[in-house]
C-alpha cells in the first residue's frame, strides 16, 4: 500500500 | 513579564481539547504578534500551528518575547478547572519557570489561581512554505468530523479527491468500502451550513485516518473547516478561532512508492 510520508520530508527544520 | 486575559475563557480550553491529543509537549512562543505555538506529533507526520492574535485578547501584555515549554495534558488540566464562562488570565514573569493561569467567575466571586511548572522542549521550528493549493474545500466542521468517524469504521485511511463534481472521501477495509461525495452547496439559509469548493486541479490524495480523527477534535472552535490540498504536499485543515487566528493542522500524505 502506500507509505505513509513525514511532514519534515516536505517543510524543512528552519 | 507576560499577561494575557481572555474574557471568553471556554477559547482557550477549546483550543486545549484540540491539541493535547496530538502534542505531548509544545513551546509557547509569546510576542507582540500573539500567542502562537508550532508542534508536530511525536511520529513528524503531523503538525499544528496555532495562532492567537494579540489583538483578540481584551488585555495582552509582552515585554519581550518569551518561550514556554508546556506539557500539554498538564496544562489541559489545569484548564479543565476553568469554569466555561470564567474569564482566563495567564501571567510568566522572567525568569522564572513557573506560568500561572487565573481563572474569575463572571460574577467575579471566585478566583482562582493555579501554577504549572515550565519544561525546557527541544524543539525545531519548520518554515511552511506558502503554496497555492489545487484545491480548496470549506465545509461545515461538524460535517467533516462525522465522515472521518464514519470512514474510520471501515478503513484505516481515507482517500479525498476532489473533482468538478465534488469531494469525495473513501475508506476501504476488511468489511467492505465507502465513499462519501460532498457537492457544493452554496444556496443554504446560514452560511456555516455552505459548502464550498475551489478547484483549480482535480487532485487525489492518501491520509491516515487517526490524525485526520485527531484534528477534528477542534470541531467546537468553529462551524466551518477548510481543508486545503495539492498533489504531492500535506494538506492543511484549518479551523478559524473566533476572530482571534486559527489552528491549522498539517498531515503528510501517504503516497505509493
Amino acid at each position: 500500500g502506500p507509505k505513509q510520508h513525514t511532514i519534515t520530508k516536505f517543510f524543512q527544520k528552519l | 513579564m507576560f499577561e494575557l486575559r481572555l474574557v471568553q475563557g471556554s477559547l482557550l480550553k477549546k483550543v486545549l481539547e484540540s491539541i493535547k491529543d496530538l502534542v505531548n509537549d509544545a513551546n509557547f512562543d509569546c510576542s507582540s504578534t500573539g500567542f502562537s505555538l508550532q508542534a508536530m506529533d511525536s511520529s513528524h507526520v503531523a503538525l499544528v500551528a496555532l495562532l492567537l492574535r494579540s489583538e483578540g485578547f481584551e488585555h495582552y501584555r509582552c515585554d519581550r518575547n518569551l518561550t514556554m515549554g508546556m506539557n500539554l495534558a498538564n496544562m489541559a488540566k489545569m484548564l479543565k478547572c476553568a469554569g466555561n464562562d470564567d474569564i482566563i488570565t495567564i501571567k510568566a514573569d522572567d525568569g522564572t519557570d513557573t506560568v500561572t493561569f487565573m481563572f474569575e467567575s463572571p460574577s467575579q466571586d471566585k478566583i482562582s489561581d493555579f501554577e504549572m511548572k515550565l519544561m525546557d522542549i527541544d524543539s525545531e521550528h519548520l518554515g511552511i512554505p506558502e503554496a497555492e493549493y489545487e484545491a480548496i474545500i470549506r465545509m461545515p466542521s461538524a460535517e467533516f468530523a462525522r465522515i472521518c468517524r464514519d470512514l474510520s469504521s471501515i478503513g484505516d485511511t481515507v482517500v479525498i479527491s476532489v473533482t468538478k463534481e465534488g469531494v469525495r472521501f473513501s475508506a476501504r477495509g476488511d468489511i467492505g468500502a465507502a465513499n462519501i461525495v460532498c457537492r457544493q452547496n452554496a444556496t443554504v439559509d446560514k452560511p456555516e451550513d455552505a459548502t464550498i469548493i475551489e478547484m483549480q486541479e482535480p487532485v487525489t490524495l492518501t491520509f491516515a485516518l487517526r490524525y485526520m480523527n485527531s484534528f477534528t477534535k477542534a470541531t467546537p472552535l468553529a462551524e466551518q473547516v477548510t481543508i486545503s490540498m495539492s498533489s504531492d504536499l500535506p494538506v492543511v485543515v484549518e479551523y478559524k478561532v473566533a476572530g482571534m487566528g486559527y489552528i491549522r493542522y498539517y498531515l503528510a500524505p501517504k503516497i505509493e512508492e
